[in-house]
């Protein structure tokens, strides 16, 4: 029973440092882990800004597609004023 | 106690064994 | 030494339950980390298709622009033509 206990009191030891170990692990991870809500928020914003750029770029466009038109218009117009 | 058997991987460990040969799991751990 | 034995051997156990614990939360914990480089890069990629329409979005403004002026111009001149 005594070298059984040696042997327990040794095995409780190594368990504790185990345990130790363990629980930094996982103060480490929970830091890390922080980091995932603001990262993802991030993307969001980052989605977001993007999907309204590309909107206001498609309005421009197609506003400059207009103005295209207009000028083509125009210049036809100054054409046929001329040959008049 | 003459042997024991280590509920988690089935080892059968002598008497004198605190922890499981194999596993290294406590005699008594669930 | 049987009593103290035993006593061991029931906190053996005691520390091994805690040992499987903390082992399967590091277990989540890992998993959940794998996400944060694929949310640092899907950040990035947003960010950066953001800034690239955002830019062509600029240029676009700048030729609605100059096609505004050409328009603004041509209409003076058919005004001036229908006047000549």
């Amino acid at each position: 029973c005594c070298v059984r206990l040696e042997e327990a009191e040794r095995a409780l030891a190594l368990k504790q440092d185990l345990i130790d170990k363990l629980k930094e692990e996982v103060e480490q991870q929970k830091g890390s882990l922080e980091t995932v809500p603001v990262l993802a928020a991030q993307a969001e914003i980052y989605k977001a800004d993007f999907l309204a750029e590309r909107e206001a770029r498609e309005k421009l466009n197609q506003k400059k597609e207009e103005l295209q038109d207009q000028l083509t218009q125009a210049r036809t117009e100054i054409e046929r004023l001329k040959q008049e | 106690i003459t042997e024991w058997q280590c509920k988690s991987c089935t080892m059968v460990n002598a008497a004198s064994s605190i922890l499981c040969e194999v596993c290294e799991r406590p005699r008594l751990a669930t």
